[in-house]
């Protein structure tokens, strides 16, 4: 464990906990796209997958957090889809999931390390979780805005998989450790927060609303 | 550099 990973993975649970907080506290989804909240949690279930098949004792954090990544994904779901479904902006919330379902899945197919299930499972979670935002940045480009909660949200989401970038830098130099298929995913995911990360310093951080165009 | 057998981050 280094520094950087320590801070991507408290980065992650933030995110999660914000949009958590920000849903139950204003008893609504607006401007939360439910199908990048599915699309997260089918990717916790298809890379922690293990928790099912051989259950072991939470004898160590990580199973702990993989627990705390699912549930809280699955939560999230029921509270979009379900407690305050009323709140959900499906018109808005149109990209097609199966246009990044699929190619994941295809793609975890061609391109793996090992042609099992288990490694295809989590080969597809890798690519899926590289997408799995768009639907989210597409709300927003449609809204044309974004509440400030949900910036923070952004922010952290974002920022969690930027700091794993660095960990696997740290990893790479210091332990002659390489995971390439999370390494190429990953970078695609952090460039796709980019335009976000540029408006969400420029404005946000000055107490300006994200308004789009910008 | 090695790949990684087993994936052992989150």
């Amino acid at each position: 464990m280094n520094i950087f990973r320590l801070f991507g993975d408290l980065s992650h649970l933030a995110a999660i906990a914000i949009l958590l907080l920000k849903i139950w506290k204003t008893r609504s989804c607006a401007g939360v796209s439910g199908k990048t909240q599915l699309l997260f949690a089918v990717c916790f279930i298809t890379r922690y997958i293990d928790l099912f098949l051989h259950f072991v004792s939470l004898y160590n954090t990580e199973k702990v957090m993989k627990l705390i990544y699912i549930s809280a994904s699955v939560f999230t779901c029921y509270l979009i889809f379900f407690k305050f479904k009323a709140t959900y902006d499906g018109n808005h919330d149109s990209m097609r999931a199966e246009f990044l379902i699929v190619p994941a899945a295809g793609l975890a197919c061609l391109i793996n390390t090992k042609f099992d299930a288990i490694e295809i499972l989590w080969t597809f979670s890798i690519y899926l979780e590289a997408v799995a935002i768009l639907p989210q940045l597409f709300l927003i480009s449609k809204t044309g805005e974004a509440e400030t909660i949900t910036s923070h949200y952004l922010f952290a989401q974002g920022s969690y998989r930027a700091l794993y970038i660095l960990n696997w830098i740290y990893r790479y130099h210091y332990e002659s450790h390489v995971d390439t298929i999370a390494i190429v995913a990953g970078v695609v995911q952090t460039i796709l927060y980019c335009d976000f990360f540029y408006l969400y310093i420029t404005k946000v951080v000055k107490g300006q609303k994200i308004v789009l165009p910008a | 550099k090695k790949p990684s057998a087993a994936h052992d981050e989150l």
